[in-house]
Formats: C-alpha cells, sequence, structure tokens
C-alpha cells in the first residue's frame, strides 16, 4: 500500500533559457526574487 | 485566487509524472513541499506557451465536474488565469476521487514555453493553500489512501534517476543512519525552527533562532541578505557565486543546528557543478521581514538527507545519507 514515484532530474527552466539565449531577457523582465513564494503580500507591495 | 510565483521554479530540476482523468492523462510536475495547490495547463489556453506542454481537456475525461471559481497564477510581471475543477488526480498507483485543482487557461507570457514541467502539485498543508482548495496529500489521508499519515522524499546526489518520493511509508533502506524528529513549528509550509548555523566553527547567522522551510520546490539553499553576505566573503567567493572547483574539498561545512542535533553540509552539497564550472548552491532570501529570519531548505540540503514529512505528528524526519 506504499506508492512510489520516480523523480527525473531534468533540465531547469533556467539552462533552458539560457540555451536558448532568453535567460538575461527574462531576467530584467522577471526580477528573481525566491522570498515572494512564501510571502506573495510583501513581495506584492 | 491563486497565486504560484512561477519565477522560484527557475532552477528547479526534479520532475515526476501524475495523470488526471478517466481515461488519464498525464503531466510532468513539480512535487513542491512549498506550496499547497495543484494545477496544469488546459486545452482553453491556446498561446503558443501552452503549445509546448501537455494540456488536459476536460471534455475527454468522464469524471471530470466544472466549477465557475477562478484561479490566478502568477509570476513576476506575467500570470496565469483559468478555472478550478475536479477530477480523479492519480498518483502512481493512487487514485484520488474528486481532487480540485486549477485548468489554466491563458498564458501571455512566452517563457511557459521553455518550462520543462506542465504543473506544480503542492505538498505543503491546506492552511496556505489559494482558494482554499483541498492539497492532494490531504484527499489522499481524508480518502483512506495511504496507510500511514506521511510522505517521504529521496533526491539522489548526481545521477539522473533514483530520487523518489514515497506516499504512505518509509523506506528503512534510507534510514540506516537513524532518523532525527523534529516538531513543526507552523502548519503551513514544513517550517521548523532553528537555534543556529554555523560556517565552520564560526556562526553565521540565526543568531537568536530562526525559521526554516523544508522546500523541495526550491532548488538551492535560501538565506538571508546578512548571511549569504558573510558566507560569500568568508568563503572568499566571487559575488555572482563562482567558485573554483578545485578549493570544493577544503571548503568548511555549513551546520544547522536543529532540535538539540546538528545537520551538516559539506562543500561538495553546498557546490553545484555544472559544464565543468563551479557554483555556490546558496542564494540570497533577501533582509528578514517582520516574519522573521527565514531560511529555505531546498533541494542542496534535501539531497544529503532523506526526508520524512509526517502529517499524523506534525513533524519532519532528517535522515543523514552518508
Amino acid at each position: 500500500a506504499v506508492h512510489r514515484v520516480p523523480l527525473k532530474k531534468g533540465k531547469t527552466l533556467r539552462k533552458q533559457l539560457k540555451d536558448h539565449g532568453l535567460l538575461e531577457d527574462f531576467l530584467k523582465k522577471h526580477p528573481y526574487n525566491p522570498a515572494s513564494k512564501y510571502n506573495p503580500v510583501l513581495s506584492a507591495s | 485566487a491563486s497565486s504560484e510565483p512561477m519565477e522560484n521554479y527557475m532552477d528547479t530540476s526534479y520532475y515526476g509524472t501524475i495523470s488526471i482523468g478517466t481515461p488519464a492523462q498525464d503531466f510532468t510536475v513539480i512535487f513542491d513541499t512549498g506550496s499547497s495547490n495543484l494545477w496544469v495547463p488546459s486545452v482553453y489556453c491556446t498561446s503558443s506557451a501552452c503549445s509546448n506542454h501537455k494540456r488536459f481537456n476536460p471534455s475527454e475525461s468522464s469524471t471530470y465536474v466544472g466549477t465557475n471559481e477562478t484561479v490566478y497564477i502568477a509570476y513576476g510581471t506575467g500570470s496565469m488565469s483559468g478555472i478550478l475543477g475536479y477530477d480523479t488526480v492519480t498518483v502512481s498507483s493512487i487514485a484520488v476521487q474528486n481532487q480540485i485543482f486549477g485548468l489554466s487557461e491563458t498564458e501571455p507570457g512566452s517563457f511557459f514555453y521553455y518550462c520543462p514541467f506542465d504543473g506544480i502539485l503542492g505538498l505543503a498543508f491546506p492552511s496556505i493553500s489559494s482558494s482554499g482548495a483541498t492539497p492532494v496529500f490531504d484527499n489522499m489521508m481524508d480518502q483512506d489512501l495511504v496507510p500511514l499519515d506521511l510522505f517521504s522524499v529521496y533526491l539522489s546526489k548526481n545521477g539522473e534517476s533514483g530520487s523518489f518520493v514515497l506516499f504512505g511509508g518509509i523506506d528503512s533502506s534510507y534510514t540506516t543512519n537513524g532518523i532525527y524528529w523534529i516538531p513543526l513549528s507552523a502548519e503551513t509550509y514544513w517550517q521548523i525552527t532553528m537555534d543556529k548555523v554555523t560556517l565552520g566553527e564560526k556562526s553565521v547567522g540565526c543568531y537568536l533562532t530562526c525559521q526554516a522551510i523544508v522546500d523541495t520546490g526550491t532548488s538551492l539553499l535560501a538565506v538571508p541578505q546578512g548571511t549569504y553576505d558573510r558566507i560569500i566573503r568568508d568563503l572568499g567567493v566571487n559575488s555572482d557565486g563562482e567558485i573554483s572547483c578545485d578549493d570544493i574539498s577544503s571548503l568548511p561545512d555549513i551546520t544547522f543546528h536543529i532540535h538539540d542535533h546538528t545537520f551538516s553540509l559539506s562543500g561538495s552539497a553546498y557546490v553545484l557543478e555544472e559544464d565543468g564550472s563551479c557554483s555556490l548552491g546558496i542564494q540570497s532570501l533577501g533582509t528578514p521581514t517582520e516574519l522573521g529570519e527565514q531560511w529555505i531548505l531546498g533541494d542542496v540540503f534535501i539531497r544529503e538527507y532523506y526526508v520524512i514529512f509526517d502529517r499524523s505528528n506534525n513533524k519532519v524526519g532528517l535522515s543523514p545519507l552518508s
């Protein structure tokens, strides 16, 4: 009754964007703020 | 409205497969202990950004039940919006009936095209779930689909296979070094209290205790700005985080003092090597807010410990992998 989901390690979004030459532009338009995930209200303000 | 700031998933690299509907429609998702909602793209999203992804088609599922409730997924300056619906969600061989999830309909930006995953499956607590949506694991518990109200995560260190999420149990072959149980400090994220953090013998932060979130949906170790500045200064790292791969073996351990135990990361754990260059697997989380000093123990930490997320006792179990 125990259920195992295998996880695969793949390319990150950062690597995908970098490979397509889009990382710099993306980071300009979307300033990276890791805190926003946890404090959405504070980040929005 | 649901808010999933997707830029946080830029460095996430562990993905699994779930299916939704009858017959099953498969999706690649991040199993994210740092959020609580489930969402996937839907056929209502017709922009080119969605064209590169699996899209859920409600009309092809005999068990789908729609709603008029909307869901909003924000990422920086862009966003996705959609609706909430109910269907059977199958994770491994567990079929969760009437699971609420978000079906994205619009995607005005373009970067989603390059996202290596289709959606996100949140494994944190219902208290932080947007739109009051019941998280997948809560339904697994309510529907008696798991023998124990816990799940565990193993992330392999370098290989591309071997990682897993185990629902309803603990794999004893990963706990031979013992399990250290830490009580949660909040039932929101998988949040615990740390007593201090040292780099080598020296304290680098968390001087008056602090909070840490164990988050499989964050790749790096995220630390307060002041601590980040002290770490890169003490390690002699450039501000961009680049470090010589030859220096890894001489780097001091980072040690987390939690609930009367110490949990260490060696240099080889917190330095990431890619294409022959090395960088620090640590990022700044900005200045502490009124919520206090916050740390995020992401995949860099989780790769070193088999982690048990115990909902019945509200504890996190850590078992050293080496």
